[in-house]
């Protein structure tokens, strides 16, 4: 898992 | 950010909007099912707890707001003013069914295993199925109306939009969000019969309504 954090997606 | 978020953003913005409008001028909220909303409700308000601690841009932020704003008022609509024309009976999708294993799975498969990660993930899976008592309400029914059917479509299109906008981020900026292209991608496949039934029906002017 590659981590997308933070979110910038709504 | 690139044109396919935009246009999917604002197309997600649209169906909202374009459903409360339906309620509100129409004074009625029959055939809308209210768990799905409530759904969704929950869903803006377990995903953006992130604006409290994590700021992306102006554009972000402002339309977090707005999505729960719009949720929020919607359910309203559904259980306060107008839930009169609520029509509960049809509304019968059990939540649990939803609700149970998308929480066991949202601790079983995140990204990381802190609270705000955990809800985060939880609003990911519980999105890409709260449109399911929608679906089941109208087959149920056997019929939507066609303002109803335009919201569902650019629900549907903000999904489908959605996708094109990661794989262009996989191409442009090596950005892959698994949880989020997964869950999407189940959640369009929802929208595939529905597009069908709006292609051939709707959009040539006959009410949608099932055989």
């Amino acid at each position: 898992f590659d981590s997308a954090t933070p979110h910038d997606e709504l | 950010m690139n044109v396919f978020r935009i246009l999917g953003d604002v197309s997600h913005l649209l169906a909202m909007i374009l459903l409360l409008l339906k309620i509100w001028r129409s004074k009625c909220c029959t055939g809308i099912s209210g768990k799905s909303q409530i759904l969704f409700a929950l869903v803006f308000t377990t995903r953006y707890l992130d604006l409290f601690t994590n700021f992306v841009s102006l554009y972000n932020t402002v339309m977090k707001v707005i999505f729960l704003l719009c949720a929020y008022l919607t359910v309203y609509m559904i259980y306060g003013k107008f839930r009169k024309t609520f029509d509960s009976e049809n509304d019968t999708f059990r939540l649990e069914f939803l609700l149970v294993p998308i929480t066991g799975l949202s601790f079983l498969e995140n990204y990381s295993f802190t609270p705000l990660e955990i809800l985060w993930t939880f609003s990911i899976y519980l999105e890409s199925v709260a449109i399911l008592p929608q679906l089941f309400m109208i087959s149920k029914t056997g019929e939507a109306e066609t303002i109803t059917t335009h919201y569902l479509f650019f629900l549907g299109l903000y999904r489908a939009l959605y996708l094109a906008n990661w794989i262009w981020r996989y191409h442009t900026e090596n950005f892959y969000d698994q949880i989020a292209v997964v869950s999407g991608v189940v959640q369009t496949i929802f929208y595939c019969d529905f597009f069908y039934l709006y292609v051939t029906k709707v959009l040539k002017g006959k009410k949608l309504s099932l055989p």
